[in-house]
C-alpha cells in the first residue's frame, strides 16, 4: 500500500509539473509528502512557485492563482490515469485573458489524444471548440439543443 | 474510445428526446444561465453509474426525472442512453458500446450494454475498465474546494488505499 | 425582539420583490418565514418563481440562477439599509450576457444615489464605469494602479 | 457621503504608497489574476476596523503586512488611509473624515480620525454610525454559500437579535 501511495505522489507530482509551467506560463509547481518518512499519515502538500513572489501559503493566493492551482492538480491526476474524454463546467469563469489563453493552449494540446466537452460563457474558450452545440429555452421550462456555426456563438449566448 | 452519441430523454429539463452527436476533438456548449447545459453534463455522469445525490445535484434520484414546466406534465421515466466508439480498448464489447440506464417514477431502473439488460455494477464495472472517469468531470464550484480541502485524501483513493 | 424581526423580514422582503423584478427580468421572488406562528424559531425561505418553471427547491436551479438570486438577497438587505458605497468583487462571473446586462441597469440606477466600486474581468461590466483603474504587476510582486482611458481597457486586461 | 480618497501602503502586494481617487457614480478596477485587485477590497473592509482573518483572507493580522518579493524586502508596517466626504450627515466630524490604521510587525497598532489618535473602537463605532457596511462588501466567493447557509442568521444578525 506504501509503495503504491509513493509511487502515485511521484507520477501526479511529474506531471503536475509539466501542467504548472505550461498554463501558468512561467514559475514552478511541485506536489510532495510533508514528512516523507510517514507517508501515510503524512499530509501532502502543494509548493507553488510563481515568478517574482514568495508566497507563504496558499490562502494567500488570489481567487483565479487558486483556481488555476486546482486545475493543474486535477489535469495532473487525470494525465497518469486518462479517461478518454474530459469533460470542463465553466472552470474558465474566475480566469483573467491571458491564463484563459494559456488554458486554451493546454486544452488544444490534449484534445490531440482525447475528447474534450467544454461548457462555457466566455468567448476566448468557444474559439476553440471544433463543433459548437447550443443549449436554450425558448419552450420555459424545457431545453433544446442545436448544433450552431460559429459565426452565430453570440446570438446563442443571449 | 470516444463518446460518439449522448441522448437524453426525460432527464431534468430535456422532456423531450435530444441527440447530441460527439466527434473528436474539442466540443464547446454554450446557453444562457439555467438553459440545461449542466443538466447534460450530469446526465454523462449519470449513465456511467453515478448514484451520488450531491454529484447529480438533487436530492433524491427521482429529481432526475422531469417534473414537469408551466405547459408540460412530468414525464414517467428517465432515459439516458451513450453510444461510444471502441476503437479496440475493449474488444469483447464489439466496435460501439451502447450503455442504456431507464429510471421509472415508480423507483424502477433498467440497465443495458448493447441492448442487453444487465445490473448497475455491471456498468460501473465498465466505467472503471474505461478507466480515469473520477478526474473526467470538471466543474467550476468544486474546484475552488480543493485547495483548502484534504490533499491527502486524493492520492489514498487514487492509489486504492482510502 | 419578534417584532424587530418580523419588520426587518417585511422590510427585505418588500425589497427583494423589486430587486428580483429588475435582475431576473420576469418571474417573481419573496423571502418569507416558513412559520409565522414560531418567528424566532422558524426559518427563514425563499420563494422563486422563474417564468415558466416549476421550482421545488433552490438546489434544482442553476449555478448561475442560484448566484443571480443569492445577489437578488444581499440588494435586498443593502437597501433596507444602504451605506454610501457598494463594493463588488467579481459578481458578474458566473453570469450570461442578458443576466449581465440587467445586472448593470440595476447598478447603473443604483449609482444615482450612491458610490459603486466594481472589480471585474468582463467587458459588459466594465462598459458602465464612469472611471476605471487598472491595477498591474509589472515588478513581480508588486501591485501599481494606473487611471485608465476606457479606450484602453482591453490592454490592461492582459 | 463618499470616498474621496484611498492610500495604501505596505499592505499586502502595494510596499510603495498607492493613491486611488474616487467619485460619484461607479469606479471600475480591472487587471490580470493575483495584481492586487481583492487587496485593494482587503483594505477598505479593514480601514474600517474588519478584524476577521478569514474576511481579510489572512490566517494572523500580521500576514496583512508586505511579506517581500524577488526584488524588495518585507515592509515594518502597514498604513491605510481614507478620506470620507461629509455631506452633513455627521456634521461633529467636519466636510471630511479623515480615518487612518497602522500595524506595526511588533503587534503594535495606530488609530486615527482626522489626525487625532483614537481607539479601534471609536473608528468601529464611526463605522456603525456611518450604517450599512455589512452588506456593502459583496464577494463572489461568499455569494454561492448564501443558498446553501443559513438565510434566518442573516435576518437575526441584521434584526440585532443574533
Ligand atoms: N427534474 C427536473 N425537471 C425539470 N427541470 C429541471 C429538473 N431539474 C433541473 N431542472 C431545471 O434545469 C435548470 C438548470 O439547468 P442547468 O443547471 O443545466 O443550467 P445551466 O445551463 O448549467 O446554467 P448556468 O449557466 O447558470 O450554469 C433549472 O432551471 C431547473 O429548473
Ligand atoms: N502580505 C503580502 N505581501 C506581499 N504580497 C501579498 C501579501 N498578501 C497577498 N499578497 C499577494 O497578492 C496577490 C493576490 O492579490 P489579489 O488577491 O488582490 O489578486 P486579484 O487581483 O484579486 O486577482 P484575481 O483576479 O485572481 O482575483 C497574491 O499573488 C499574493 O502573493
Ligand atoms: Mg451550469
Ligand atoms: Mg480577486
Amino acid at each position: 500500500a506504501i509503495n503504491r501511495l509513493i509511487e502515485k505522489i511521484q507520477a501526479v507530482n511529474l506531471e503536475f509539473g509539466l501542467v504548472f509551467e505550461s498554463v501558468f506560463g512561467g514559475g514552478s509547481g511541485k506536489v510532495r509528502l510533508v514528512d516523507p518518512d510517514h507517508p501515510l499519515e503524512s499530509p501532502v502538500e502543494i509548493v507553488a512557485a510563481l515568478e517574482g513572489k514568495r508566497i507563504k501559503r496558499l490562502s494567500q493566493l488570489s481567487g483565479g492563482e487558486q483556481s488555476l492551482l486546482a486545475l493543474t492538480l486535477l489535469f495532473a491526476f487525470y494525465r497518469v490515469n486518462p479517461a478518454p474524454f474530459l469533460i470542463l463546467d465553466e472552470v474558465d469563469a474566475p480566469l483573467d485573458d491571458s491564463n484563459i489563453q494559456r488554458l486554451c493552449g493546454f486544452l488544444k494540446e490534449l484534445a490531440q489524444k482525447i475528447q474534450i466537452i467544454i461548457i462555457t460563457h466566455n468567448p476566448l474558450t468557444i474559439r476553440i471548440g471544433d463543433y459548437l452545440y447550443g443549449v436554450t429555452m425558448e419552450e420555459p421550462g424545457v431545453s433544446k439543443v442545436v448544433a450552431v456555426d460559429f459565426r452565430d456563438a453570440a446570438r446563442i449566448m443571449e | 474510445m470516444r463518446i460518439k452519441r449522448l441522448s437524453i430523454y426525460g432527464f431534468k429539463s430535456f422532456p423531450e428526446e435530444v441527440r447530441l452527436d460527439f466527434h473528436r476533438g474539442i466540443t464547446v456548449i454554450v446557453g444562457p444561465n439555467g438553459s440545461g447545459k449542466t443538466n447534460i453534463f450530469d446526465a454523462i455522469r449519470w449513465i456511467f453509474g453515478d448514484q451520488s445525490p450531491s454529484n447529480l445535484r438533487c436530492e433524491k434520484i427521482e429529481d432526475l426525472i422531469f417534473f414537469g414546466s408551466s405547459q408540460r406534465r412530468s414525464a414517467g421515466f428517465t432515459e439516458v442512453k451513450l453510444i461510444l466508439e471502441n476503437e479496440g480498448e475493449l474488444p469483447e464489447f464489439g466496435p460501439e458500446i451502447e450503455i442504456t440506464r431507464r429510471f421509472y417514477r415508480s423507483q424502477e431502473s433498467d440497465f443495458y450494454i448493447n441492448r442487453s439488460p444487465c445490473r448497475l455494477k455491471d456498468i460501473q464495472d465498465l466505467a472503471l475498465r474505461i478507466g480515469g472517469l473520477s478526474y473526467a468531470f470538471l466543474e467550476s464550484g468544486k474546484i475552488k474546494e480543493i485547495i483548502r480541502g484534504n490533499i491527502k485524501r486524493m492520492f489514498d483513493e487514487s492509489a486504492g488505499i482510502a
